[in-house]
C-alpha cells in the first residue's frame, strides 16, 4: 500500500 | 495597501476555494500583488494563491506587509459582498486590522468591514522550477466530474499519462473503476479541448479527498491545468485573469 508523502520532503524552506 | 477589486466576486470564490484546505494565512504585499502561501494541517497540500496587481485597478503597496487572516473571518465578511460590487481592501503600515469596503455598483450603498489580524508564523517553502513531463489542460467541470466519480469508490486514484492519454484509476471495496481522455480538440467550443503535452510517460497516484477539495477552484476558471512528473508533487492550475492564478500543489503516494 502505497505511502502518503508529505509537500515538505519535494519543496525546501525559503 | 491600498486594492480595489471591479467584482467582488473574484475574492469571494478564491476565499471559498481554499477556505476547507487552509485557515490562518499570511496574505504578503507588495508591489507586484498579493500572494498567498499555505500548507494544509497534515502538509500535504500546498495552496499558492497570486493575485497580480494588474487584476486591481488601482493597486497601491508602498511597503511589504504581511496581513495574517482568519479565512474563516474572512468568509464572514465576504458573504456581505455581493458579486458586482466593487472590492476595495486597505491596511497601513504595521496593520491592526485590513479593512474591506464594498460598492454597490449601481447604488449609493456602501459597506465597510474591519477584520482583525492575526500574527501567523508560517513556514514559507521554495517551490523549485519544474519542467514537468506531462502538461495536461482540461475543462475545470471535466476534473471535478472525474475526481467525484472516482472518489465515490476509492481514497486514491492512479494518473497515467502516456502518448495514448491520461488515464485516472481507481480500485476500492466495490470494485474499481477508470476515466480515459485522449487528446482533443474542440472546434466549436475551444473551452472544451483536452490538450496533452508529454515528454515522458508519467504514473503516480494521489488522495482523491484533496484533489475533491482542490476542484471548489472550478468556479474560478472553465480551464485547468494539471502537471505532473515522476515522484514530485502534481500541480493542479486555476488561471485567473491578468495572469493570477490559484495553485495546489499535492504530494504523491509513493511505495508499496
Amino acid at each position: 500500500r502505497p505511502s502518503q508523502q508529505t509537500i515538505g520532503k519535494f519543496f525546501g524552506n525559503s | 495597501l491600498e486594492a480595489r477589486l471591479e467584482q467582488a466576486a473574484m475574492l469571494k470564490r478564491v476565499v471559498d476555494a481554499i477556505k476547507d484546505l487552509v485557515q490562518d494565512c499570511n496574505f504578503d504585499c507588495n508591489d507586484s500583488g498579493i500572494a498567498l502561501q499555505a500548507m494544509d494541517n497534515s502538509h500535504v497540500a500546498l495552496v499558492s494563491m497570486m493575485l497580480k496587481s494588474e487584476s486591481f485597478s488601482p493597486f497601491r503597496c508602498d511597503r511589504n506587509i504581511a496581513l495574517g487572516i482568519n479565512l474563516t473571518s474572512l468568509t464572514k465578511v465576504l458573504r456581505a459582498a455581493q458579486g458586482d460590487d466593487i472590492l476595495t481592501l486597505k491596511a497601513e503600515d504595521a496593520p491592526d486590522v485590513v479593512n474591506l469596503t464594498f460598492e454597490s455598483p449601481e447604488s449609493d450603498r456602501l459597506s465597510e468591514y474591519d477584520i482583525k489580524l492575526m500574527d501567523i508564523d508560517q513556514e514559507h517553502l521554495g517551490i523549485p522550477d519544474t519542467e514537468y513531463a506531462a502538461t495536461i489542460t482540461l475543462p475545470s467541470s471535466e476534473f471535478s466530474r472525474i475526481t467525484r466519480d472516482l472518489s465515490a469508490l476509492s481514497e486514491s486514484v492512479a494518473i497515467e499519462c502516456t502518448k495514448e492519454g491520461v488515464k485516472f484509476t481507481c480500485t476500492g471495496d466495490i470494485g474499481n473503476g477508470s476515466v480515459s481522455l485522449r487528446q482533443h480538440t474542440n472546434v466549436e467550443n475551444d473551452a472544451k479541448s483536452v490538450d496533452i503535452s508529454l515528454t515522458e510517460p508519467v504514473a503516480l497516484t494521489f488522495s482523491l479527498k484533496y484533489l475533491v477539495n482542490f476542484c471548489k477552484a472550478a468556479g474560478l476558471s472553465d480551464r485547468v491545468r494539471l502537471c505532473l512528473s515522476n515522484e514530485v508533487p502534481l500541480l493542479v492550475e486555476y488561471g485567473l485573469s491578468n495572469n493570477s492564478y490559484l495553485r495546489f500543489y499535492l504530494a504523491p503516494k509513493i511505495g508499496d
